[in-house]
């Protein structure tokens, strides 16, 4: 349906910042195909 | 009964996450609304996904988030659970994904916000970051262009001081002049350039309206499709009121929804043609119906057989694409009640009858806008709707009936009389959660419903 509608999912790193210090992880996220 | 003074659901303690949760009932979702901002968006959101959000359970002075996932959607708004809690329900909160506090994962992160647990979990997990490692990676999250799209488009071309012609509402066969006041989510406040302002400055008659409403066009419209015009009344001075103390500015066609082409071939309406019509005054009712004259554009006047007054005020006009006029037979076919003129009874009513004493002719069924693209409405689903009779109210409302493309609403806690019928794409209905969005009033439910 994502693709239908223009967009797409991608694999995105993101940063997460708690208490205990800062990692990333690997997540996926839709985005404008453009 | 009148709705006309209105309330606001907030104030009066509703909320549509437990409205909903009590009654069982489901949201129609945000991807049948074309015209509802993220409608386009809307197959990516789903339960399951990741979000951050406000954290409302800490101690902390300054405002901090933490990460949640949706486990049920209603419309724009999702429950959410914070992570850590697992199959625990109780701290579970509504949020509305349409507004500024509800992220992607890692948005905190780029706007040196901090993620915090809620005090009452924050013990329960010794090592956060391979729980939440374990949780989040390859899990999906809000699509990172979310508000961006929102705010995309709640984006609109007018503003206080456009000049538009809209129906006169108190008398439905005219247009009239007015000025766009207020616009909320696409909503036009109008003020009628001769509705006059009362002793304090306030106004007198006003019309709300969707943007896309097909109650609504470009100054200039009438004139050219043979429309009939109140002419402005020159001695009713509104310049005190602030939409007026600027220069106005006339809207053009490129403002307005295009309307699909009407291509007259060798036939097209005619007058004295019957068909079945939503009756605009009472818009529960499908009505015997005549075409009463033909305007430019496709533009048909429709008169309501056995109520007229006799002078055409009460004709309305309707694009032959609407879906709110139908050939003969519509009602039979679909089971819907067909009101008829007065005098004449259900039981030996037939239109071919009716067509043989009247000495007139059914509109060609081909005439009619047949399309059906399909909807993903379904009966007892809720929305927020435009009680078109009183357009500055958007209610609490249920889909009674699905036809074809019409759907039946009914405004929670009033009779059926109020029910109305309304094209799937009508630009007056939106998805749960649209208000809060925009900021609109909505009207809650009355009685103990």
């Amino acid at each position: 349906a994502a693709e239908a509608s223009g967009r797409k999912w991608e694999q995105k790193q993101v940063q997460i910042k708690t208490l205990e210090g800062e990692f990333s992880v690997t997540m996926w996220a839709s985005d404008d195909k453009k | 009964e009148s709705r006309a003074f209105g309330q606001d659901a907030t104030l009066a303690g509703f909320e549509w996450g437990s409205y909903l949760e009590k009654s069982g009932f489901l949201a129609a979702p945000v991807s049948c609304f074309r015209h509802a901002p993220l409608c386009a968006q809307w197959d990516d959101i789903y339960v399951g996904l990741k979000v951050e959000v406000l954290n409302t359970h800490t101690a902390l002075p300054s405002k901090v988030y933490w990460i949640a996932t949706v486990v049920q959607l209603t419309g724009y708004k999702a429950l959410l659970r914070y992570e850590g809690f697992e199959d625990d329900d109780r701290f579970d909160l509504w949020c509305n994904i349409g507004t500024a506090d509800v992220h992607p994962i890692g948005w905190c992160a780029v706007n040196s916000k901090l993620l915090v647990p809620p005090q009452e979990i924050h013990h329960h997990i010794k090592d956060w970051k391979s729980y939440l490692m374990e949780r989040l990676v390859g899990a999906h999250t809000l699509p990172v262009d979310l508000h961006v799209k929102m705010a995309d488009s709640l984006r609109c071309t007018f503003r206080q001081g456009v000049r538009v012609e809209v129906v006169d509402r108190s008398q439905v066969c005219r247009t009239r002049l007015a000025v766009v006041d207020t616009v909320i989510g696409g909503r036009l406040r109008l003020l009628y350039e001769d509705g006059g302002l009362g002793p304090s400055g306030e106004v007198l008659s006003d019309f709300w309206c969707h943007t896309q409403s097909p109650l609504v066009h470009p100054v200039g419209w009438s004139e050219r499709v043979g429309h009939s015009i109140k002419e402005t009344d020159v001695n009713v001075n509104m310049g005190s009121h602030p939409a007026f103390r600027k220069v106005p500015q006339n809207s053009v066609p490129d403002q307005f929804k295009k309307l699909r082409t009407v291509y007259l071939g060798n036939t097209f309406f005619e007058e004295g043609m019957k068909l079945e019509a939503v009756d605009p005054l009472n818009l529960g009712n499908i009505c015997v119906a005549s075409v009463r004259k033909l305007l430019l554009d496709g533009y048909i006047m429709v008169g309501i057989d056995g109520v007229e007054i006799g002078d055409g005020s009460d004709w309305f006009c309707y694009h032959a694409s609407s879906h709110a006029i139908l050939p003969v037979g519509y009602c039979e076919s679909n089971d819907i009640p067909l009101t008829l003129p007065p005098g004449y009874d259900h039981t030996t009513f037939t239109w071919a009858k009716y067509l043989e004493e009247t000495g007139t002719l059914a509109a060609p069924r081909r005439l009619f806008n047949t399309d059906y693209v399909g909807h993903g409405f379904t009966p007892g689903m809720k929305l927020e709707a435009v009680d078109l009779m009183e357009p500055r109210l958007v209610c609490v409302a249920t889909v009674r009936r699905c036809v074809g493309r019409l759907l039946l609403l009914h405004f929670d806690g009033w009779e059926p009389e109020f029910d109305q019928w309304v094209d799937c794409q009508s630009p007056e209905i939106y998805p749960v959660g649209w208000c809060e969005i925009t900021g609109y009033q909505l009207q809650p439910p009355i009685g103990p419903e």
